[in-house]
Protein backbone atom coordinates (compact mmCIF):
# COMPACT_ATOMS: atom_id res chain seq x y z
CA UNK A 1 0.00 0.00 0.00
CA UNK A 2 1.51 3.24 -1.19
CA UNK A 3 1.15 6.15 1.26
CA UNK A 4 -1.64 8.25 -0.47
CA UNK A 5 -0.92 11.22 0.86
CA UNK A 6 -4.42 13.23 1.41
CA UNK A 7 -3.49 16.54 -0.31
CA UNK A 8 -7.36 17.88 -0.12
CA UNK A 9 -7.49 16.14 3.28
CA UNK A 10 -7.04 19.11 6.12
CA UNK A 11 -4.94 18.50 9.51
CA UNK A 12 -8.08 19.19 11.10
CA UNK A 13 -10.37 15.96 8.72
CA UNK A 14 -7.56 13.67 9.31
CA UNK A 15 -7.40 14.65 13.23
CA UNK A 16 -10.93 13.56 12.91
CA UNK A 17 -9.66 10.41 11.28
CA UNK A 18 -7.50 9.58 13.89
CA UNK A 19 -9.84 10.28 16.55
CA UNK A 20 -12.51 8.07 15.03
CA UNK A 21 -10.04 4.71 15.26
CA UNK A 22 -10.26 5.15 18.45
CA UNK A 23 -13.79 4.38 19.42
CA UNK A 24 -14.19 1.04 17.80
CA UNK A 25 -10.73 0.13 19.33
CA UNK A 26 -11.60 1.01 22.89
CA UNK A 27 -14.37 -1.43 22.57
CA UNK A 28 -12.36 -4.11 21.38
CA UNK A 29 -10.07 -3.23 24.96
CA UNK A 30 -13.41 -3.83 27.21
CA UNK A 31 -13.93 -7.14 25.49
CA UNK A 32 -10.40 -8.11 25.62
CA UNK A 33 -10.28 -7.97 29.28
CA UNK A 34 -13.23 -9.60 30.04
CA UNK A 35 -11.83 -12.67 27.96
CA UNK A 36 -8.61 -12.13 30.76
CA UNK A 37 -9.11 -15.27 32.80
CA UNK A 38 -10.25 -13.67 36.69
CA UNK A 39 -10.81 -9.97 35.26
CA UNK A 40 -14.51 -10.60 35.00
CA UNK A 41 -14.05 -11.27 39.08
CA UNK A 42 -12.63 -8.81 40.56
CA UNK A 43 -14.98 -5.95 41.29
CA UNK A 44 -16.94 -3.80 38.24
CA UNK A 45 -15.73 -0.99 40.05
CA UNK A 46 -12.13 -2.54 39.79
CA UNK A 47 -12.44 -3.54 36.44
CA UNK A 48 -13.73 -0.03 35.41
CA UNK A 49 -10.74 1.38 37.40
CA UNK A 50 -8.29 -0.99 35.54
CA UNK A 51 -9.57 -0.08 31.84
CA UNK A 52 -9.70 3.73 32.19
CA UNK A 53 -6.20 3.52 33.41
CA UNK A 54 -5.10 0.96 31.32
CA UNK A 55 -6.77 0.96 27.73
CA UNK A 56 -4.43 3.78 26.49
CA UNK A 57 -1.55 1.25 27.09
CA UNK A 58 -3.52 -1.41 25.70
CA UNK A 59 -4.20 0.87 22.50
CA UNK A 60 -0.43 1.46 21.79
CA UNK A 61 0.37 -2.53 21.64
CA UNK A 62 -2.61 -2.98 19.55
CA UNK A 63 -1.30 -0.35 17.57
CA UNK A 64 1.85 -1.08 16.90
CA UNK A 65 0.94 -3.48 13.73
CA UNK A 66 -0.68 -0.36 12.15
CA UNK A 67 3.25 1.09 11.69
CA UNK A 68 4.98 0.10 8.89
CA UNK A 69 9.11 0.92 9.40
CA UNK A 70 10.22 0.45 6.01
CA UNK A 71 8.07 2.67 4.15
CA UNK A 72 7.93 4.73 7.54
CA UNK A 73 3.96 4.99 7.51
CA UNK A 74 0.48 4.82 9.49
CA UNK A 75 -2.76 3.21 8.86
CA UNK A 76 -5.36 3.86 10.52
CA UNK A 77 -8.70 1.84 11.12
CA UNK A 78 -10.41 3.74 8.40
CA UNK A 79 -7.97 2.25 6.29
CA UNK A 80 -6.13 5.53 5.11
CA UNK A 81 -2.68 4.86 5.16
CA UNK A 82 -0.34 8.57 5.70
CA UNK A 83 3.04 9.08 5.38
CA UNK A 84 5.07 9.73 8.84
CA UNK A 85 6.81 13.09 7.79
CA UNK A 86 2.93 14.26 6.67
CA UNK A 87 1.39 14.15 10.05
CA UNK A 88 4.54 15.41 11.47
CA UNK A 89 4.35 18.29 9.47
CA UNK A 90 0.48 18.30 10.89
CA UNK A 91 1.81 18.83 14.18
CA UNK A 92 0.59 15.35 15.38
CA UNK A 93 4.66 14.06 15.49
CA UNK A 94 5.37 14.34 19.63
CA UNK A 95 2.25 11.06 19.83
CA UNK A 96 2.63 9.04 16.66
CA UNK A 97 6.84 9.41 16.91
CA UNK A 98 6.16 8.22 20.15
CA UNK A 99 4.09 5.54 19.34
CA UNK A 100 6.44 4.84 16.20
CA UNK A 101 9.41 4.22 18.64
CA UNK A 102 7.87 2.49 20.65
CA UNK A 103 5.84 0.15 18.16
CA UNK A 104 9.64 -0.49 16.10
CA UNK A 105 11.15 -2.20 19.51
CA UNK A 106 7.78 -3.95 20.25
CA UNK A 107 8.05 -5.45 16.76
CA UNK A 108 11.75 -6.15 17.41
CA UNK A 109 10.66 -9.11 19.86
CA UNK A 110 9.01 -11.06 17.23
CA UNK A 111 6.30 -11.98 19.65
CA UNK A 112 3.79 -14.49 18.85
CA UNK A 113 -0.12 -14.04 18.62
CA UNK A 114 -0.18 -15.62 21.68
CA UNK A 115 2.87 -13.89 23.53
CA UNK A 116 1.16 -10.84 22.14
CA UNK A 117 -2.23 -11.69 23.98
CA UNK A 118 -0.64 -12.51 27.37
CA UNK A 119 1.46 -9.57 27.19
CA UNK A 120 -1.50 -7.67 26.79
CA UNK A 121 -3.62 -8.62 29.49
CA UNK A 122 -0.68 -7.91 31.57
CA UNK A 123 -0.22 -4.67 30.73
CA UNK A 124 -4.23 -4.07 31.66
CA UNK A 125 -3.79 -5.45 34.80
CA UNK A 126 -0.59 -3.24 35.83
CA UNK A 127 -2.17 -0.36 35.19
CA UNK A 128 -1.85 2.43 37.90
CA UNK A 129 -3.76 1.55 40.77
CA UNK A 130 -5.01 4.49 42.16
CA UNK A 131 -8.67 3.76 42.98
CA UNK A 132 -8.61 0.38 43.52
CA UNK A 133 -10.33 -0.95 46.34
CA UNK A 134 -9.20 -4.61 46.50
CA UNK A 135 -5.44 -4.33 45.45
CA UNK A 136 -4.47 -7.68 46.50
CA UNK A 137 -6.65 -9.58 44.02
CA UNK A 138 -5.69 -7.30 41.30
CA UNK A 139 -2.26 -8.17 42.49
CA UNK A 140 -2.90 -12.08 42.59
CA UNK A 141 -4.13 -11.64 39.31
CA UNK A 142 -1.11 -10.13 37.75
CA UNK A 143 1.02 -12.34 39.06
CA UNK A 144 -0.72 -15.35 37.75
CA UNK A 145 -0.38 -13.42 34.28
CA UNK A 146 3.06 -12.75 34.63
CA UNK A 147 3.68 -16.35 35.65
CA UNK A 148 1.70 -17.85 32.69
CA UNK A 149 3.78 -15.04 30.14
CA UNK A 150 7.09 -15.77 31.33
CA UNK A 151 6.34 -19.79 30.83
CA UNK A 152 5.14 -19.04 27.28
CA UNK A 153 8.04 -16.66 26.42
CA UNK A 154 11.00 -18.69 28.07
CA UNK A 155 8.74 -21.45 26.40
CA UNK A 156 9.35 -20.15 22.83
CA UNK A 157 12.98 -19.21 22.93
CA UNK A 158 14.18 -21.19 25.64
CA UNK A 159 18.20 -20.14 24.54
CA UNK A 160 17.08 -16.19 25.23
CA UNK A 161 16.56 -15.69 28.71
CA UNK A 162 16.59 -11.16 28.26
CA UNK A 163 13.39 -11.98 25.60
CA UNK A 164 11.10 -12.19 29.31
CA UNK A 165 13.11 -9.07 30.71
CA UNK A 166 12.75 -6.91 27.44
CA UNK A 167 9.10 -7.33 27.57
CA UNK A 168 8.45 -6.99 30.77
CA UNK A 169 10.42 -3.81 30.15
CA UNK A 170 8.09 -2.41 27.98
CA UNK A 171 5.53 -1.45 30.71
CA UNK A 172 7.51 1.21 31.85
CA UNK A 173 7.77 2.64 27.88
CA UNK A 174 4.08 2.24 28.23
CA UNK A 175 3.66 4.21 31.53
CA UNK A 176 5.63 7.32 29.71
CA UNK A 177 3.65 7.08 26.74
CA UNK A 178 0.55 7.32 28.51
CA UNK A 179 1.61 9.84 30.96
CA UNK A 180 3.32 12.25 27.81
CA UNK A 181 0.11 11.64 25.94
CA UNK A 182 -3.64 10.42 26.70
CA UNK A 183 -3.95 14.45 27.67
CA UNK A 184 -3.59 14.65 23.87
CA UNK A 185 -6.59 16.60 22.47
CA UNK A 186 -8.50 14.86 20.52
CA UNK A 187 -11.31 16.42 18.10
CA UNK A 188 -14.62 15.47 16.63
CA UNK A 189 -17.13 16.52 14.14
CA UNK A 190 -20.82 16.82 16.09
CA UNK A 191 -23.83 17.39 13.35
CA UNK A 192 -25.30 20.24 15.16
CA UNK B 1 -23.56 23.73 10.52
CA UNK B 2 -20.59 21.55 11.75
CA UNK B 3 -19.08 22.09 15.40
CA UNK B 4 -16.58 19.83 16.90
CA UNK B 5 -16.70 18.57 20.11
CA UNK B 6 -12.94 18.29 21.78
CA UNK B 7 -12.12 16.40 24.40
CA UNK B 8 -8.74 14.57 25.60
CA UNK B 9 -8.33 11.13 24.35
CA UNK B 10 -8.07 10.15 28.08
CA UNK B 11 -11.54 11.32 28.67
CA UNK B 12 -12.67 10.13 25.84
CA UNK B 13 -11.57 6.28 26.77
CA UNK B 14 -13.00 7.19 29.77
CA UNK B 15 -16.46 7.78 28.49
CA UNK B 16 -16.59 4.47 26.36
CA UNK B 17 -15.46 2.61 29.33
CA UNK B 18 -18.14 3.83 31.04
CA UNK B 19 -21.03 3.66 28.86
CA UNK B 20 -19.94 0.09 28.04
CA UNK B 21 -20.35 -1.45 31.64
CA UNK B 22 -23.57 0.90 31.92
CA UNK B 23 -25.10 -0.69 28.83
CA UNK B 24 -24.40 -4.09 30.14
CA UNK B 25 -25.96 -3.42 33.74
Amino acid sequence: MHPQTQANKSAQEIWEDFSLSFTPAVREVVEFAKHIPGFSSLSQHDQVTLLKAGTFEVLMVRFASLFNFKEQTVTFISGTTYSLDALRSMGMGDLLGGMFDFSEKLNALELSPEELGLFTAVVLVSADRSGIENVNSVEMLQESLIRALRTLVSGSAPGDASRFTKLLLKLPDLRTLNNMHSEKLLSFRVEA
Amino acid sequence: PQTHRVMTLADHISHIITRDFARNQ
